[in-house]
Parts: C-alpha cells; structure tokens; sequence
C-alpha cells in the first residue's frame, strides 16, 4: 500500500459520497446518468465475487463492502426515490455500444478463461468506459452542477492516482498487471477534457456550461 | 514471483 494507493481510494470514496450528497441534499438526481451508475454497479459486482473466497486485508474487504452499498443505494436513489426527478429524456446512451466491445474483449483478452478470472476482466474493461453516458449526457445538455463536477473530478484523480500508484509499484515491488494499466489509461485520457473545463471554469467560480 | 490473479486493488 502506496500514497497514491491510498489517496486514490479515498478520492474514489469522496467521489461516491459526494453523488450521495448532492441526491440527498437536492431530494433530486437532475444532471446524473442512471446508465454510468447501473454500470458502476455491475463493474462493482462482478469485480468483487472473490469478496468471501479471496481474504486480502480488512481494509479491502470494508472498502469493497462500501464501494458496493454506495454504488446500490445510488442506483435506488436514481430509479426508485427520486426518479421523478431523474431526466431520463437526456440519459439515452446506447449501452449496447459499451457491453458489446467490452463483454468480447474480456473474453479474447483475460489472464485465464475462468468464470471469476473472466468477470474480473470484464469489470476492468466496463469500468474504463463506465462514465461514457454520463459525459455524453452533459454534453447533451450543455451544462452540469456544480456539485456533479466536483464528483467527476473526484473519479477522475482516482483514476490518475492510480497510474501513479502502478508505477510506484512497479519500481519498487516490480509488480505490473498490463490489462489494469492499459484500462486505466484509457479510462483516464477520458476525464482530460473534463478536467481542462473543471480547472478553467469551475475552479473560477463559473458553472460548468458548454457552448 | 508476484501472483496477478490476487487481484489485491480495489
């Protein structure tokens, strides 16, 4: 366990509590994709089956439990409590366009053709491309909360802290896992956009709006 | 040698 391991977590965790906040505070998920967060949910499930067969450490095990409830009770929050509030007319993302690609490549590119080995692959891929509906939606709309930004730049340093984290690991412990860093990678490169507007406009003070 | 398949990250 690195600083950046570490960092990378917590900003994850910030990120998830921070979409809790913003529902619970407004009693509204205006703005948020319920698409990204069923497949946050499914990259979450299929990621941690070894949850009870794969003893890691009592913090990987609290933090994977959490991860999980967080990433349920938002879903419940967007298609149950408030789902009057959830502007569905603007979540039309075709997820058949992400589940096709990536349920085909983790089964061409995996470290074993085990049912557990192949989901965990697949969660990887999912995850790389997991926000896509929720960044294709605001730039539907041309606009995003503030509070919504603060939650995307939040996922995203999760992101780029763990690039640092594999290559921390990979001086010091020689350890890499190619098909995570290459996700990772991709995953990453997709929030640069974002985060050239969340510096030049939301850290000024100015909501997030597109021209 | 390290075991990849541990999968120890979240």
């Amino acid at each position: 366990m690195n600083v950046f391991r570490i960092l990378g977590d917590l900003s994850h965790l910030l990120a998830m509590f921070l979409l809790l906040v913003k529902i619970w505070r407004s009693k509204s998920c205006a703005g948020i994709s319920g698409k990204s967060q069923i497949l946050f949910a499914l990259v979450f499930t299929t990621r941690y089956l070894d949850l009870f067969s794969n003893f890691i450490s009592i913090y990987n095990t609290v933090m994977k439990v959490v991860f999980l409830l967080c990433a349920y009770v938002t879903v419940y929050m967007i298609y149950w409590k408030f789902r009057k509030t959830f502007d569905i007319e603007n979540d039309t993302f075709r997820l058949e366009f992400l589940l096709v690609p990536v349920i085909g490549l983790s089964f061409l590119v995996n470290y074993s053709y085990t049912p557990t080995e192949v989901l965990w692959t697949f969660s990887i891929y999912l995850e790389s491309v997991a926000i896509l509906p929720q960044l294709f939606m605001i730039s539907k709309t041309g606009e995003a909360e503030t509070i919504t930004t603060h939650y995307l730049f939040f996922l995203g340093l999760y992101r780029a802290l763990y690039l640092a984290n594999w290559i921390w690991r990979y001086q010091t412990e020689n350890f890499y896992d190619q098909i995570s860093v290459v996700s990772g990678v991709v995953q990453t490169i997709f929030y640069c956009d974002f985060f050239y507007l969340y510096v030049t406009k939301v850290l000024k003070g100015k909501k997030l709006s597109l021209p | 040698e390290y075991n990849v398949h541990q999968h120890d990250e979240l």
